[in-house]
């Protein structure tokens, strides 16, 4: 009796290891190997294979229901903003996010694949005023993406007014969706959370409508402080999905559970790589598979 | 914080003149869950606290000093040490703030080769360090930046503008002149254009790249192999989680690094990553980053960190 208990003891200890490991965070560890036990003691657990797929499954359970209620929520909020503004004239995904995460290639994929799958008119707008080679690096992606783009006017230093033209071309030249890439910023500098949540304001009074995704990146190898991070995005920009990046590396990105489940912010995309290619939808089994490997 | 949770923690110790295995548990989780909320590694933290505990239990007390704060003294002077650092010498003396940050090199150029995962802030430390670099007290010192992404969209020109800032020479090969380039390239010809007009310094600004790209880690070991560098820079953003270990030990295992730049540090990320790269490759992190524009690059101080770790 005792080696089967040493043998479920010693899977959950590696089990809390692992994902302890995989960013999932203290405080959400704590609470899956507290339900852990309780499962264990009632369906009476005696393997550690039985053990690891206990927690698989409870883990699968909380993700996706985690994931169908924060997409409810951002659909509903969605459907409220349309019924008060009406739907606005072009669909606007927004790309926002910390420095150096993946937006401007994200926005290039989505670009990509909209182009190409759902063969939309697709309009990039480079709104990264500041950082060097910037408008550069999105104009070389949306000619490899075969998109056009719109980029600042010599001296165009505002990143709101570069978004209002381009959306005033979107209009006139009947574009189905914008897509805007903006300078990166960390959520603890004031100012620059200002600045987009005036270019968000700009953007939803030029299309009359609310924009149709406000997409926080988030790369996978962030820690705790992603968890920190999505939740100011979410109090002064009011994200309305994530899009996780290098998810072909090493890391786990457990930090997702947390944006998930208690922020409410659904995972829309997830980046695997450098190419156009490298687009996935959000696949929880893939990603506990991942977790737990 | 933890600073104040565990004066809550110690505040029952108060009666106490001995710290026993029994009343410092307690301690010690509330220990581990601050440390892992800041990030550091576990596998790090679980050595961190074996030292601790048996720190504490050999500790006398001290007259005029609750149990508690010596506690968390010892906790600090053990994160101080093993970022580096000497607990009994702070960073706001001028032998710690004056000290070189790099061995000074008799070969020239001295070269530094920038190394890292995507987005980490390679360029534009790569460009920080130049501005640093040449306006050394003892005088000018000519810098050479080599442009050897040759991957990324527009990264030579994300150099090439960042070192018109700085008025520093930035060298690249255009393959639209020369035909498709690769990175081992750009640097064997930048050290060999370096070496003939007698710069200084030469930092070499790479691709980013994951661990388990092996193409793209064999090709970070010949450049090395190519510019014999005197520094070898992990490059690592501090919002960095448990894989700081990881990346830190295969880039280590890879190329050997001699440092590490901890970057995006002006954000509110407690940087626990910082302990990790520092127990896992026993390199010292030599510099901070506090900013996007190039003059935010502060010397690592480990008092400091320390002090942010513990929050
Ligand atoms: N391996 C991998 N690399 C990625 C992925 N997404 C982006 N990258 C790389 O990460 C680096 C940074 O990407 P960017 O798109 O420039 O990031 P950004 O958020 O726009 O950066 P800033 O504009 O400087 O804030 C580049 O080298 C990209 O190629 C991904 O899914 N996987
Ligand atoms: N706030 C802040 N931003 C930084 C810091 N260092 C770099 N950045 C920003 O982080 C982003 C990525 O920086 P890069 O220098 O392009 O990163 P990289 O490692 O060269 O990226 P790749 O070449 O794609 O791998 C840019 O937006 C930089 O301005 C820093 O210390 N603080
Ligand atoms: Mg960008
Ligand atoms: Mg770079």
């Amino acid at each position: 009796n005792m080696g089967r208990l040493d043998q479920v003891d010693q899977a959950m200890k590696e089990i809390e290891n692992v994902l302890l490991g995989a960013d999932l965070g203290v405080g959400v560890v704590d609470r899956l190997i507290q339900d852990l036990r309780r499962d264990v003691a009632q369906k009476r657990l005696r393997s550690g294979v039985q053990v690891r797929a206990s927690l698989a499954a409870s883990l699968l359970s909380l993700l996706t229901q985690a994931q169908t209620e924060a997409e409810k929520r951002v659909q509903a909020e969605r459907i409220s903003a349309e019924r008060m503004s009406g739907s606005p004239a072009c669909e606007v995904l927004l790309l926002v996010g910390t420095n150096g995460h993946g937006k401007t290639t994200s926005a290039a994929k989505l670009a990509y694949r909209l182009r190409t799958q759902d063969k939309k008119k697709v309009l990039l707008v480079a709104a990264d005023t500041f950082r060097a080679a910037a408008v550069e690096q999105l104009a070389e992606w949306a000619r490899r993406a075969g998109v056009d783009i719109a980029v600042p006017l010599e001296n165009q230093k505002n990143a709101a007014s570069v978004a209002f033209d381009a959306l005033k071309r979107a209009t006139d030249e009947r574009y189905d969706v914008v897509i805007i890439d903006t300078s990166g910023r960390l959520h603890t500098n004031e100012n620059l959370m200002d600045e987009m949540k005036k270019l968000r304001r700009v953007v939803e009074r030029q299309v009359q409508g609310p924009v149709t995704e406000c997409l926080l990146v988030l790369d996978a190898p962030s820690g705790r402080n992603a968890v920190t991070a999505a939740r100011q995005w979410l109090k002064d920009v009011q994200v309305s999905g994530l899009v996780l990046t290098k998810l072909d590396g090493t890391a786990r990105a457990g930090f997702v559970v947390s944006v998930v489940q208690e922020l409410g912010i659904p995972v829309k995309f997830v980046g695997v790589g450098e190419t156009l290619n490298d687009l996935r939808d959000f696949d929880p089994v893939a990603y506990i598979d991942g977790l737990l490997l | 914080s933890l600073t104040e949770n565990l004066q809550r923690t110690f505040s029952t110790l108060r009666g106490l003149d001995k710290i026993t295995e029994a009343n410092i548990e307690p301690t010690l989780i509330e220990v581990r869950r601050a440390l892992l909320e800041a990030d550091v590694n576990v596998q790090v933290v679980d050595n961190l606290l074996a030292s601790i505990r048996e720190q504490a239990l050999n500790m006398k007390v001290v007259q005029g000093v609750t149990p508690g704060q010596q506690f968390i003294k010892a906790v600090y002077d053990e994160l101080v040490r093993l970022l580096g650092g000497d607990p009994e010498a702070s960073s706001s003396q001028p032998e710690v703030s004056k000290a070189p940050v790099f061995a000074e090199v008799t070969t020239k150029p001295m070269v530094i080769l920038m190394a890292g995962l995507q987005g980490a802030g390679k360029t534009t430390a790569t460009a920080k360090l130049a501005r640093l670099l040449q306006t050394d007290k003892r005088g000018r010192k000519r810098v050479l930046l080599v442009a050897a992404d040759v991957q990324r969209p527009a990264a030579v020109e994300q150099l090439i503008t960042l070192g018109k800032q700085i008025n520093t020479e930035v060298f690249a090969l255009n393959a639209e002149k020369s035909g498709p380039v690769t990175a081992l390239e750009v640097a064997s010809k930048a050290l060999d254009y370096a070496k003939q007009k007698g710069f200084d310094f030469m930092v070499v600004d790479t691709a980013g790249r994951q661990v388990i790209d092996e193409p793209l880690m064999q090709e970070l070991a010949m450049i090395k192999k190519a510019v014999s560098p005197a520094e070898t820079l992990l490059v690592v953003d501090a919002m960095i989680g448990q894989e700081a270990a990881n990346i830190t030990r295969a880039f280590h295992e890879n190329i050997g690094i001699t440092g590490a730049i901890l970057t995006k540090m002006d954000g509110d990320t407690r940087g626990g990553a910082a302990l990790s790269i520092k127990q896992v490759s026993g390199a010292p992190i030599k510099f901070i980053g506090v900013g996007e524009k190039l003059d935010k690059l502060e010397k690592f101080y480990p008092d400091r960190m320390a002090s942010r770790i513990l929050g």
